[in-house]
């Protein structure tokens, strides 16, 4: 089914594993722009490694480009934008402050929707790190933990469990 | 007609990644 992004065009399928992230920087254009402009720029490096030839593809990307420049422009003067190295540092405290959040009510017990959307917001934007260089060994297991535990809380209360 | 297209696609994805790197300042 073809996911409606406000702005862009229906997400080619070859384009699902950048859906999540898509969404996320939708989530973020007013709460987090900085957050909003990299997830963008992660989805459309990814979307051009996946696929950049064929004329659905490539509307889609163009597209995104589109926002992107134009995120950029609203953007100037945010050093976060301006300087990559400063991007960086901002999407992954952001990240880490999701995975802790999403840890302490873990550790606390509490279980709820929320808290399996921190954990799962922050491996995707742990994903977006990707756009800077590779990840370290700490975010590689921020990452695999943190989608690990959404996947696992979702299915425990899906099925009326309590997670362990 | 085939490498016609083809051709035009390779440009349209140089634009794409040229438009890419000036967004990054890599140009």
């Amino acid at each position: 089914m073809a996911t409606a992004l406000p702005g862009l065009p229906s997400l080619p399928p070859q384009f699902k594993p950048i859906q999540h992230h898509l969404r996320t920087a939708q989530e973020h254009d007013k709460r987090d722009p900085v957050v909003a402009y990299y997830c963008r720029l992660y989805s459309i490096q990814t979307g051009m490694k996946i696929d950049s030839k064929s004329p659905e593809c490539r509307k889609f990307l163009s597209k995104l480009m589109d926002q992107l420049e134009t995120l950029k422009k609203q953007l100037a003067g945010n050093e976060s934008v301006a300087q990559e190295v400063v991007g960086n540092a901002h999407v992954e405290n952001y990240a880490l402050k999701l995975f802790l959040y999403a840890d302490s009510e873990d550790r606390s017990g509490r279980f709820h929707k929320n808290m399996i959307k921190s954990f799962y917001t922050s491996s995707l934007l742990l994903d977006v790190l990707s756009v800077f260089g590779e990840l370290t060994e700490e975010n590689l297991q921020h990452r695999k933990y943190a989608r690990w535990k959404a996947t696992y809380i979702h299915n425990c209360l899906k099925n009326g469990e309590t997670p362990q | 007609t085939g490498s016609l297209s083809a051709s035009v696609a390779s440009t349209e994805q140089d634009e794409l990644s040229q438009r890419l790197a000036r967004l990054r300042d890599q140009v």
